[in-house]
C-alpha cells in the first residue's frame, strides 16, 4: 500500500509539472535532436543573427520567415542588442520563478507550512531548480531559449563581453554531466520537489515538517527511478550527489551577479530576482 | 522575511491570477 501512495504522489507531481512548465524536457530534446523538423528553432550564432532574432526573444510564437519585418538601417548598436538580450533573459527568469512557485504550491503539504518557511524554501531552491530545468534545454553546442523557438550557440554566448561571456560556461559543463543521467520529465518533477523541500535551508522556523515531506518525496523518487530506470541501480545515489554540485554552481553564480553589480552600473536586476538573490549566500 | 520578499510572497498567496512581474 505504501508504494501505491508513492506512485500516486509521483503521478500527481508529474501532472502539475506538465501544467506549470511550458517547455518540457521531452519537447526540448525533440527540438534539439531535430525530430521536429517543421519546427526548427531560429539559430542565434552571431551579432547579426542576434539583432535579427532579438525581437522574438521571449515570444511564444515566432512569426514565419515571410512575416518577419525586414531588418533595416534602424538597427540598434551591437552593445545595446547584447544588453537588451540580457534584460529579456531576466524577464524570462522572473516568469520562470512564478512557474516554479506554482509548481511548489502543488507539492502536498507545501502550502500548509508556515508562510515564512515557504518563502525561505523557494528563495534557496529557486536558482537550483532553474539551473536543473535549464539543463534540459542545453546540449554541448548551445541552449534553447524563448520556449524552444530559439537556439543560441555556446560559442556566441562565450563571445559576450566580460564578464557575461564567462557566466554560462559552468552551466554548460554542469548540464552536460547532469544530462548523462537521462532523467525524464516524470523523474524531474520529483527531483525538483526534493530540492524545494530541503530542511537545511538557513532560517527555517519549523524544520521537522519540511523534513517529513522531503522524506516522503525521497522515497517516491527512489521508487520512481528504480521503476523507470531498471538498468541504472545507482541512479538514485547519483541524482542526490548532483544536489551538492548544484549548490556550488548557484553560490558561484550569485557571486558573479554580486560582482556585476559593482562593475556594471547600468545593469539593474529584476526586482523579483533581487529579492531571491539578496543575502542568499 | 515576508517583508523583504514582497513579490515572492504575493506569488505564494495568489492562487491562479497572473502576477504582474
Amino acid at each position: 500500500p505504501e508504494s501505491a501512495d508513492l506512485r500516486a504522489l509521483a503521478k500527481h507531481l508529474y501532472e502539475s509539472y506538465l501544467k506549470s512548465f511550458p517547455l518540457t524536457k521531452a519537447k526540448a530534446r525533440a527540438i534539439l535532436s531535430g525530430k521536429n523538423s517543421d519546427n526548427a528553432p531560429f539559430v542565434i550564432h552571431d551579432m547579426r543573427s542576434l539583432m535579427e532574432g532579438e525581437q522574438f526573444v521571449n515570444c511564444r510564437q515566432i512569426p514565419t520567415q515571410e512575416h518577419r519585418p525586414v531588418m533595416g538601417a534602424l538597427h540598434p548598436p551591437p552593445d545595446e542588442a547584447e544588453l537588451r538580450f540580457l534584460h529579456s533573459c531576466q524577464f524570462r527568469s522572473a516568469e520562470a520563478v512564478s512557474e516554479v512557485t506554482e509548481f511548489a504550491k502543488s507539492i502536498p503539504g507545501f502550502v500548509n507550512l508556515d508562510l515564512n518557511d515557504q518563502v525561505t524554501l523557494l528563495k534557496y531552491a529557486m536558482i537550483e531548480v532553474l539551473f536543473i530545468m535549464m539543463a534540459a534545454l542545453m546540449n554541448k553546442d548551445g541552449t534553447l531559449i524563448s520556449y524552444g523557438q530559439i537556439f543560441m550557440t555556446r560559442e556566441f554566448l562565450k563571445s559576450f563581453r566580460k564578464p557575461f561571456g564567462e557566466m554560462m560556461e559552468p552551466k554548460f559543463e554542469f548540464s552536460i554531466k547532469f544530462n548523462l543521467l537521462e532523467l525524464d520529465d516524470s523523474d524531474m518533477a520529483l527531483f525538483l520537489s526534493v530540492i524545494i523541500l530541503s530542511g537545511d535551508r538557513p532560517g527555517l522556523l519549523n524544520v521537522k515538517p519540511v523534513e517529513d515531506i522531503q522524506e516522503t518525496l525521497l522515497r517516491s523518487l527512489e521508487l520512481q527511478l528504480k521503476m523507470n530506470h531498471p538498468d541504472s541501480p545507482q541512479l538514485f545515489a547519483k541524482v542526490l550527489q548532483k544536489m551538492t554540485d548544484l549548490r556550488q554552481l548557484v553560490s558561484d553564480h550569485v557571486q558573479s551577479i554580486q560582482l556585476l553589480k559593482q562593475t556594471e552600473i547600468d545593469m539593474c536586476l529584476h526586482p523579483l530576482l533581487q529579492e531571491i538573490m539578496r543575502d542568499l549566500y | 522575511l515576508k517583508e523583504k520578499h514582497k513579490i515572492l510572497h504575493r506569488l505564494l498567496q495568489n492562487s491562479t491570477s497572473p502576477v504582474d512581474l
